[in-house]
């Protein structure tokens, strides 16, 4: 297992505190249409450091925390915490587990935890470097975006050669 | 790095060909450096022969063919460089059963190296995965997991949890 | 001019709403003018509030909904103007067998004013047809048609025809 | 029943002349990927005067002609026929059926026939002038183009009130 679990609190539609255990081999998310399947893959990608409010579906950063419903109020923070098994040594830390955690609040600001530590962007950058972890086209394939594995732009196709090399 | 990509190009091209194959029951996959003189700066062309038909670029196949070419692509890269974890959201959409089959057949071997977390809404897909995870919105707007283990449950058919 | 299209706007803008209720099972399908002192020139935005969420702009919502939405728009302009026939190519991939279900009840009442040709992988959308037409690829590259009328050959269950 | 029946000849994979007769009411084509489905849609939107190779999938107009195989040669002509029922005066002539024909050379240059009768593009314009017949986002749904009828840019979306008004 690589991926052992991700948290959700007040990111897009996961009001309440949610957690989803993974395990080896294949895992099927299921659920009607907008229950909130893809809201899942955003909060992946956006724990392990996405900066596109774009590529999460959203119009400006503060959109991915939730922003109430008829009968609940807005949150104004949302935190989204993700377990990573590293027994192989996959990643360049010596320790058997490794806990990313991110939160965003209203103002914009963005905090970064790796096992309960604030640290800077730049060091969970550091820590997938060169390994495509979370990377579109490679680890993530998003929902009606088959295209972008096979882009019209041949420079967009080099990544998926340089990921391996 | 000029050698080290080639290197990782020639590899992958040929992988390419046999998962092609292996997806479409036939047929070539080929990669071609639009460049060959500038290898790190060339933009890399796809061209899908599906069997019996000529070869031609991604942009004539139809939907199904496109994602199945998506696919085999995918799963050549993961032969040179496996990600630990991969995350398909909803990528058998535009597939016919046999080419859900097919997929499910390489999805398989492939999960002994990877992780896949498969987001779909076809039933035959479901039955290929070892551990269920479902997302409800019972209340309005509100997103709860519930999670439904194939390994707790075998009496639970895996379709049961898709209605 | 502006007067028409005020007129067949307002028409819409009812009938969208309408619609969206019917396919989402509640909620509310919302047009804005986005510059309403200039009518002829002005774009339009569309906003969706699935049950029980709040108004958003169509990009929030998800591969369903968005599918959903597009139905939804569709029909409140055929109530206004319908046309003649309707190709729908593979309009059911995103969406799940309650919302399938639901826009087969809503297609099923626009057929009596248009006529409608879909193609889908969907069995439960094909149930709906009243004729089925095939197209195989039995030499490999070369398109035939086989045509299965359903009231033809009452004996032939729609998802046979599809395997 | 409007549209009664269209005939392909060369167009895309249809090398052999085909014939689907569809019947009022819905009719569900059905077929495994890569069978010729959208390629139908495709003849159906050209032959009703379609001028943009890119709508049709096709790099340039001539790429719509049958290309070969690996057993049979490229065709240099493709001809796609569609009757229409005009019981109901839906169209401005004065018959009960309206035979559409048209044919390409690979030289690129096109012909239509109205009823048999050679026509120019500016004649079959005319008969659906203003009808929103065989228009994306009106009249066809293409596969995967959704976003088409939703699309983002707001002039795009006042096509669909202004062909009801
Ligand atoms: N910040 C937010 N606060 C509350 N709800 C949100 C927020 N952002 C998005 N949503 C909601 O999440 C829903 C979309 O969820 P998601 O895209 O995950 O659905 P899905 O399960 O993938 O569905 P499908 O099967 O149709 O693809 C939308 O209805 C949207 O209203
Ligand atoms: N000019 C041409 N000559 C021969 N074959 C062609 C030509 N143009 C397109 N094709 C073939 O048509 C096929 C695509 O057909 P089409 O898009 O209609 O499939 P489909 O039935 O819609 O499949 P799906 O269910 O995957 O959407 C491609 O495999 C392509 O090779
Ligand atoms: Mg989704
Ligand atoms: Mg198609």
């Amino acid at each position: 297992v690589f991926l052992k679990s991700v948290e959700l609190f007040g990111f897009k539609s996961f009001a309440d505190k949610s957690k989803l255990m993974f395990s080896g081999g294949i895992s099927a998310l299921l659920g009607p249409n907008g229950c909130g399947k893809s809201n899942i893959v955003d909060s992946i990608k956006w724990v392990l450091g996405e900066q596109s409010s774009k590529t999460l579906r959203a119009g400006k950063m503060e959109d991915v925390i939730f922003n109430g419903t008829e009968m609940r109020k807005q949150l104004n923070i949302a935190e989204v915490s993700l377990v990573i098994s590293n027994e192989e040594g996959y990643l360049p830390m010596d320790v058997s587990e490794i806990a990313l955690k991110r939160r965003v609040y209203r103002s914009g600001e963005s905090e970064y935890y790796i096992n309960n530590v604030p640290v800077k962007l730049k060091d969970i950058r550091e820590l997938f470097f060169d390994t495509g972890i979370g990377k579109s086209a490679y680890s993530i394939l998003e929902q009606g975006k088959i295209d972008q594995i096979l882009s019209h732009r041949p420079e967009d196709r080099r990544y998926i050669f340089e990921e391996a090399a | 790095s000029e050698e080290l990509f080639t290197a990782s190009y020639n590899q992958i091209k040929m992988n390419f060909h046999t998962m092609f194959r292996r997806l479409f029951g036939g047929g070539r996959g080929e990669l071609r450096l639009m460049d060959p003189k500038n290898v790190l700066t060339s933009g890399i062309d796809i061209l899908a022969q599906p069997p019996g038909k000529k070869l031609e670029r991604i942009s004539l196949l139809s939907g199904g063919e496109r994602s199945l070419t998506a696919v085999a692509l995918l799963f050549a890269t993961y032969m040179v460089k496996p990600s630990p974890f991969c995350i398909l959201d909803e990528i058998d959409a535009a597939l016919d059963d046999a080419n859900v089959g097919r997929f499910l057949g390489l999805l398989e071997e492939f999960s002994r190296d990877s992780q896949f977390i498969i987001i779909t809404h076809n039933k035959k897909t479901v039955i290929g995965a070892s551990a269920l995870l479902g997302v409800t919105m019972e209340e309005p707007g509100i997103s709860k997991v519930v999670t439904y283990r194939l390994s707790d449950a075998p009496s639970m058919p895996a379709s049961a949890a898709l209605s």
